[in-house]
């Protein structure tokens, strides 16, 4: 059995290319540190959102391989299943061969019939893969393709920047945040997960008072916790629902509290700009909250995830080398 | 010597949802509760 990815698709992003087979056959992906697998949509899926993106074809790939063990992804509204297959995968000039990469034959429901990406490609540990594929990052270091076994990201904060984002492999652009990275142990290796030292609000310590754990994963976008704490959470912000969600006065953004993840014994604070979404709505400002309940059974959870709004604040490295997580302010 | 992959950023799903006004159809659809957070939300997983 293995374990549910993590993936908020609704607010997702940041998508990036890649490539399978020879000739390439593009696809649209998130990068995702919250999964460790590679989907794209098989040309034989009969679902609508299947059609709606891109499809992989294997047999206009010369280096197409079969390998027909198959694939299952739980999601709420319905699940993924398709095959196995084993391609060369290009990612901006990196070549990883034979890589097993699921096809999915059939996708949930339809909310993914309008999402901007045709799959996904996990950065998490090997633990995590369905299937017991080796996902593409550890297929890069044992095929040595990257200098360090390492790879970070850096999330825009300006949605109207040309530049969204971007993921290095194979290390880290100190010209993308500063001071310099703190490090912090990967607690448990299947998600990237470290250890909160607690979770404060304009100074004092209100959740995570003896410490719990989080991970960081790009593949979620909001920061979610404990249902019971992000309740307590979205009152402290002054958060009220509004048509099915958590919403805050954008007018209010001064006034409301910093919240403060201690990590490793160093504070990362956002301030109410970061941790709210701004967007227009019938043609007036529209903010809502950046927090999601979220409740992790035991044995994987509870923990606490630190995704894109986390990740644009805090330029993250993901090192497999050390075990390790490096965070710094994000320019 | 590092390999850059450079992301596009775009309108999420919930945003497009919502210039339609569709994302409380959606929700209701889907049986969400983004307020009280019932076991529903397991969608999010």
């Amino acid at each position: 059995e293995a374990n549910e990815p993590l993936i908020s698709y609704l607010d997702l992003e940041y998508f990036g290319q890649i490539s399978i087979g020879t000739p390439p056959q593009n696809f649209t992906v998130v990068f995702d540190t919250g999964s460790s697998n590679l989907w794209v949509p098989s040309i034989y899926c009969v679902s609508k959102a299947c059609a709606a993106h891109n499809q992989f074809q294997p047999v206009q790939s010369s280096t197409y391989q079969a390998v027909g063990t198959p694939f299952s992804i739980e999601y709420g509204t319905g699940s993924l299943t398709g095959i196995i297959g084993s391609d060369q995968v290009v990612i901006e000039g990196l070549t990883v061969s034979n890589q097993q990469f699921a096809e999915s034959v059939s996708e949930p429901g339809k909310a993914f019939l309008d999402v901007s990406f045709d799959g996904i490609l996990g950065l998490a540990y090997p633990s995590l893969a369905v299937d017991g594929v080796t996902p593409v990052f550890d297929n890069m270091m044992a095929q040595n393709l990257v200098e360090l076994p390492m790879f970070s990201f850096y999330l825009g904060k300006n949605p109207e920047s040309p530049l969204g984002g971007e993921v290095i492999f194979g290390g880290f652009d100190p010209s993308r945040f500063m001071g310099t990275l703190n490090w912090v142990p990967v607690t448990q290796q299947g998600y990237w997960q470290i250890q909160l030292d607690n979770i404060q609000l304009n100074g004092t310590v209100v959740f995570c008072m003896n410490g719990c754990q989080a991970i960081v994963d790009t593949g979620t976008s909001l920061i979610t916790g404990p249902t019971k704490d992000i309740k307590k959470l979205q009152n402290y912000i002054g958060a009220t629902p509004v048509d099915g969600e958590y919403a805050v006065d954008c007018n209010n953004l001064g006034m409301m509290p910093d919240v403060t993840f201690t990590i490793n014994g160093v504070p990362y604070t956002l301030a109410a700009q970061a941790y709210t979404l701004t967007d227009k709505y019938a043609g007036t400002a529209f903010c809502s909250s950046g927090f999601q309940g979220l409740d992790i059974a035991p044995p994987a959870g509870p923990f606490w995830i630190l995704g894109d709004v986390f990740i644009r604040q805090f330029y993250s490295v993901f090192d497999r080398g050390n075990n390790r997580v490096g965070l710094a302010p994000a320019v | 010597s590092l390999k850059r992959v450079t992301l596009v950023r775009q309108r999420s799903l919930r945003k497009v949802m919502r210039d339609h006004g569709q994302f409380s159809h959606f929700c209701k659809a889907h049986k969400l509760d983004m307020i009280e957070y019932t076991e529903d939300c397991n969608v999010f997983k």
